[in-house]
């Protein structure tokens, strides 16, 4: 456990909090998108399968992932009840099944092991380095965002940049090396590139988040 | 170090 890594978790969770405040104080979940939201409870079910036989041996990853499991799926619920009338299938339209199809594909070529569990944790993993795509191209078809909803993503986003250094340094110090997750973490945090420039040079220069 | 059986990050 190094310092990045925990940087990393902690900006995931931070990340979480902010997008129940940004639904909360805004009573609202306006450009969020629900199937990126559908697709990170994907990969934490397809992920964190192994909870059930390794709930003791680090209570801070099994915590960890029963909070990702439950308030994603808690958020999911709140889309779909309290704030639904926001909600936009007109926008929200990104074709995930393509995304799903592909990490399906890659995780049969490349897992580590033909084991059910090492073949879902691979899914995951791929899963999750595209799953921000509906919610990056729905921002794309408004064209601008509230800024608390600019943090949430922001946060998100981080979480996965910061797991670089992590393994730069488990790669170097502890000789531990994860080429599928190293791969899919670089290839999440391109996909990032765009909303980070925007983000440094508008909203935290006190602007609103719009595109050029 | 030791080794921890299966996947050891979130």
């Amino acid at each position: 456990m190094n310092l990045f890594r925990i940087l990393g978790d902690l900006s995931h969770l931070v990340s979480i909090f902010i997008l129940l405040q940004k639904m909360r104080s805004t009573r609202s979940c306006a450009g969020i998108s629900l199937r990126t939201q559908i697709l990170y409870l994907m990969v934490y079910c397809t992920r964190y399968l192994d909870i059930f036989w390794t709930f003791n041996a680090s209570l801070y990853n099994s915590s960890m992932k029963l909070v990702f499991i439950l308030s994603t799926a808690y958020t999911i619920y709140l889309m779909r009840t309290v704030y639904k009338t926001a909600l936009d299938p007109q926008i929200d339209t990104f074709a995930t099944y393509y995304l799903v199809g592909g990490a399906g594909l890659l995780a049969v070529l490349f897992p580590y092991k033909y084991t059910v569990y090492e073949v879902l944790w691979s899914f995951s993993i791929w899963l999750e380095s595209v799953a921000i795509l509906p919610q990056l191209f729905m921002l794309q078809r408004t064209g601008e965002a509230e800024t608390i909803t600019t943090h949430y993503l922001f946060a998100l986003g981080a979480y996965r940049a910061l797991y670089i250094p992590n393994w730069l340094y488990r790669w170097f110090l502890e000789g531990h090396f994860d080429p599928i997750a190293t791969v899919a973490g670089i290839i999440q945090t391109l996909l990032y590139s765009d909303f980070f420039y925007i983000y440094y040079t508008k909203v935290l220069k006190g602007k609103k988040f719009e595109l050029p | 170090a030791k080794k921890a059986a299966g996947h050891d990050e979130l």
